[in-house]
């Protein structure tokens, strides 16, 4: 099951912050229940698959579009603060939701909500889910960071790795270069020695062709 | 002795690659793996 | 200022969730507030650092070790469920925590807390900051959750860099020695093709010689 805290202003009551929490089934187009508290009463409802229909019906909008309406009214509270409004009757328990456009109101939603007889109960099991979300946030937080610093501590290690093998093969291209010239130069040491050689042979040749 | 050195010094180098037979990769690398100190 | 909400069980009422927030400036051992509630009503104390210095005395405990026990009994909540208790009595107002050992319960302290006039304003408050503990960790787990995404990104970039560079170095090492050996066989064949013309050179000469 899902579900959802957030704090909520009431139209007729800015003063005051209700706690609105939304909990549903795989997916809120399939139906949700709600629980409304001031902190001292709490009051509860549901709003059925059917229910939902109807409404997306009524603001002739598809389905889909309504349920991410709904989606973005009463869970993801990413929107700024004016774009949806509650609204709560103490008297006569009528919850509704509605989505700002250009100044105009259009009722997304409402539903009759029904006055809990043990509200420190109900508040006590939303106080005890947002502790275990912290706790669970937390424990989160403290495996992402120790990911964090082993990440940071690799990429350290083969940063190290590639800057060493930069440098190796640098110095391996520098070592060859040196060990082959000390070898081509023996070789061009003996030709010229050969070179100089067959010069000797010639000249000797031609001085006793002349002495002849 | 010394004819055997002065055979080898006609031959090879003082690395000990030959002076006229053709060399490969797995010889050259032999030469130059007995290159010490290089400069 | 520093703050906890943790959950509690009172000895004298087992079946009841209680909530207890702690709330201190910079050190625990300066002295704390403390408000308990049960979802209904809700009351607060304050321990002040003489209080606290007393207490240490009284257990004839040094006051920085005193300092830490209140801190695993009341703020930390790492220790196992029996090893603290707390109890408290709504008649009288006295709160109590206590250390077990071996069976044994040493009070740590206690104090005789004040009921709260509006409770909901408490309540609505203690809600308040836990939900913004969870909306404070779940940003800084996206945060680390994008950051870990980044540093995995840049090893295996990184880690390709340097499989690119080994590769680069063996082929290095390769492509070298085939152009060593070319260059080294072209100076033998000269060597050869000298070495030949000298023998052919003496050759020659000793044939003259031996002709005249």
């Amino acid at each position: 099951m899902e579900r959802n805290v957030s704090r909520i202003h009431i139209v007729s009551e800015p003063s005051i912050i209700y706690f609105l929490q939304v909990s549903w089934e795989k997916d809120l187009g399939s139906g949700f229940d709600i629980i409304l508290t001031d902190g001292q009463s709490a009051w509860s409802g549901t709003v059925t698959t059917s229910e939902i229909s109807r409404e997306a019906d009524d603001m002739a909008m598809e389905r889909d579009k309504y349920v991410d309406e709904l989606k973005k009214a009463l869970v993801l509270g990413t929107e700024p603060a004016n774009v949806y409004k509650f609204d709560f009757s103490k008297e006569n328990c009528n919850f509704s939701y509605s989505r700002n456009l250009k100044n105009v109101s259009f009722i997304l939603g409402s539903l009759i909500l029904q006055k809990v007889s043990s509200p420190a109960e109900v508040i006590r099991e939303l106080m005890s889910y947002c502790l275990n979300c912290m706790a669970d946030q937390l424990a989160k937080n403290e495996h992402l960071q120790r990911e964090n610093e082993m990440l940071q501590r690799d990429w350290n290690d083969v940063q190290k790795r590639l800057e060493k093998c930069v440098t190796d093969k640098e110095n391996l291209e520098a070592d060859l270069h040196k060990r082959f010239v000390l070898v081509l130069n023996e070789k061009k040491a003996k030709i010229r020695s050969l070179h100089k050689s067959l010069i000797q042979a010639k000249k000797s040749e031609k001085e006793k062709q002349d002495e002849r | 002795c010394p004819s055997t050195k002065e055979h080898f010094a006609c031959e090879y180098d003082c690395y000990g690659d030959s002076y006229f037979a053709d060399t490969d990769v797995v010889q050259l690398k032999e030469v130059f793996s007995r290159i010490k100190n290089v400069k």
